[in-house]
């Protein structure tokens, strides 16, 4: 519930909601990924 | 007390998301990929573009997300309690309908500072009667045929009540300042404005076309060194002397709690010979052991102020403002006004309503109700503050203050404290961008002397509660 | 625009910027940084540079409807604090994504041309000039 106050998903809609959160999973898999091929 | 940095940041972040959202909803609105409700003549040529649709960005994208938590409709006086009526969106607030529910809450958000927003007793006994001598309103100017008895009576009394020789009141607070800065100031006027002034005060001085200078808010070394400045400098191209120097503040800051350092002001303006003009919307008859505003907070004399403003909204139960002051000035007011060449005049009613409240405060009704309430509110401000501080919450303003803002900073913070405190039947009012900065979100209350013990204990419960669950005690302070 | 922590703000977005991109396994280092710069220019450009008036009503009659952004800064009054910021970030930007892309001409022509495009406008020669 903080998360979502945080960031303001707490205002947005269930989709744009999923939209934001799957957006800010695949970053981090795909920055984890690549730490780990330069690394 | 400063938030911490990772706060700030993480709020800009959070305005960041917002934006790229609204932008994408924009972008879907305009595609057609999302059904547009906003306007319903969709499908007809030839209507011209009223406003920018940027202009219209926030309201659309942002604020409407939050809208609910804003505006609700009420069924009741503002009192201590108030009647909430209920609103449904089937369409995340894009638009409302009423179940014909309603909801009792403790109202912590009105401007009720006396108490007396009342639709009982024996002032409302004299607003009856006032009605059965004259009509509900007069609809003509006071340079017409508007000036009633009723109104000619609270004149005469305003100026006894503030200590001064004259007053002449309007039958609109914002408008006393809109519609009269002009004939004070002109062409070639200095005007010293506080950076936090009210937008009244800011189109009174647009609209009068003086020179106008900010100073920090509430900061009289900055005023000082200012004044000192545009002294100096004269005015801008031609470095002509002032015709006239004056310095617009306000007693009490609705959206800071803070109090103005009267003192210092006015040895500011001894000095320099320049004029004050002090709008006490919040502070006349909420603060001062007479409830005679900032001046007898500080026990100052009004008549070191050269223009004295206030309003009727707040503690009086009413609406309306004055201006009160030297005789020459205000029949100099009286003559040059817009308010009074174009406005309505007060409704009789409504003068006999604040007539009635400033004889009850200056105790000439029989009764000492006046100074109950007074001290009752001054109790329940500093109480309600105490308790608030020692919980851990980071307030703004003056301890004295009964508005009290309590920081939120995260624009979505504040529709989610006002939509759980109104499912626990408190009803709270919040603050956020444009009225603040982006990142000084606040919910406000405003304690009214006809707040009980418990009603505030209730709303500190209430506060304690969720200050834990949504993390907004914010204050590095030990914890008394 | 000058309050608390909007300038670091700003910075740790270019980061969070930079490092996005830095993310997508199949870009190179030099390509990264040139996204870096141009989206930067660009978004400084549209917000700063283009779009004009206020996202919300400000009670000042429609006085600054017609001013972009940069022009409402500090009430135009030029070389304050803010634009100085706003001024030195671009270039310091197109130092960096210089040296990282080896000085290789292609990259150098785009980003020179990205970095022209968010300095003109910046100029007090081209205050309210349309």
């Amino acid at each position: 519930f903080v998360y979502e106050l945080r960031t303001s998903l707490y205002m947005l809609e269930p989709w744009e909601k999923t939209t934001f959160n799957t957006a800010l999973l695949a970053f981090i898999a795909m920055a984890s990924y690549t730490t780990y091929a330069f690394l | 007390e400063e938030v911490p940095f990772h706060i700030i940041l993480i709020c800009y972040l959070s305005y960041v998301v917002l934006i790229l959202f609204g932008y994408m909803r924009d972008l879907m609105r305009k595609t057609g990929l999302e059904r547009n409700t906003n306007a319903v003549e969709r499908d007809r040529e030839g209507y011209v573009q009223l406003y920018q649709s940027f202009e219209s960005f926030y309201t659309r994208n942002i604020y409407r997300r939050i809208r609910d938590a804003w505006n609700m409709p009420i069924a009741s006086v503002p009192g201590a309690r108030i009647t909430i009526i209920d609103r449904l969106t089937p369409d995340y607030n894009n638009t409302f309908s009423y179940p014909g529910t309603k909801t009792e809450a403790i109202n912590m958000g009105s401007y009720n500072y006396l108490g007396f927003a009342e639709n009982t007793g024996p002032i409302i006994e004299n607003v009856n009667n006032t009605i059965d001598q004259y009509i509900v309103g007069v609809g003509t100017t006071r340079h017409e045929l508007g000036t009633t008895e009723a109104i000619s009576q609270l004149e005469t009394l305003t100026a006894r009540y503030l200590g001064v020789e004259s007053s002449v009141v309007f039958g609109m607070g914002f408008g006393t300042n809109a519609t009269n800065i002009h004939t004070i100031v002109g062409k070639g006027c200095l005007v010293l404005s506080d950076e936090l002034n009210h937008a009244s005060l800011i189109l009174g001085c647009r609209l009068s076309r003086a020179t106008v200078r900010t100073f920090r808010h509430n900061d009289m070394r900055d005023l000082e060194r200012k004044l000192r400045e545009q002294l100096v400098l004269g005015q801008p191209r031609t470095h002509r002397e002032w015709k006239k120097v004056i310095i617009i503040v306000e007693g009490i800051y609705s959206m800071e709690g803070s109090i103005i350092d009267l003192p210092e002001l006015i040895r500011i303006k001894k000095k320099y010979k320049c004029y004050v003009y002090l709008d006490e919307a919040h502070s006349i008859g909420a603060i001062g052991p007479h409830g005679r505003g900032v001046c007898d907070y500080y026990g100052c004399d009004p008549n070191d102020i050269d223009i004295l403003m206030g309003t009727f909204t707040k503690s009086f139960g009413a609406a309306g403002g004055y201006l009160a002051g030297k005789k020459s000035l205000i029949d100099h007011i009286r003559v040059h006004s817009y308010g009074d060449a174009y406005a309505c005049a007060m409704a009789p009613l409504v003068a006999t309503q604040i007539s009635s409240v400033m004889t009850t405060l200056m105790g000439e009704d029989g009764t000492n109700q006046g100074q109950q309430r007074i001290k009752q509110l001054a109790r329940n401000t500093r109480y309600f503050r105490r308790k608030l501080n020692q919980l851990g919450f980071i307030l703004y303003g003056n301890d004295d203050s009964p508005v009290v803002p309590l920081m939120l900073y995260f624009l979505p913070k504040i529709p989610a404290v006002i939509r759980m405190a109104y499912k626990e039947g408190i009803g709270f009012i919040g603050a956020g961008f444009p009225a603040t900065s982006l990142t000084t979100g606040r919910v406000r209350f405003c304690i009214s002397a006809s707040h009980t013990r418990e009603m505030l204990d209730k709303s500190i419960e209430f506060m304690d509660e969720i200050g834990d669950k949504l993390e907004i005690k914010y204050s590095a302070r030990r914890r008394s | 625009l000058n309050s608390r922590g909007m300038w670091l703000s700003y910075a740790c977005g270019v980061l969070v910027l930079h490092l996005a991109l830095l993310s997508f396994p199949f870009l190179s280092v030099a390509t990264v940084w040139t996204l870096t710069n141009v989206i930067h220019n660009l978004v400084m450009f549209v917000f700063l540079h283009v779009l004009k008036g206020t996202p919300w009503e400000s009670g000042d009659q429609g006085k600054v409807r017609k001013l972009t952004h940069w022009e409402q800064i500090d009430d135009g009054i030029q070389f304050t604090s803010t634009r100085k910021f706003l001024t030195v970030v671009p270039i310091i930007l197109f130092f960096l994504t210089s040296f990282y892309t080896k000085y290789d001409s292609f990259h150098f022509v785009v980003n020179f041309i990205a970095l022209l495009l968010v300095l003109l406008p910046k100029l007090p020669q081209f205050h309210c000039v349309r």
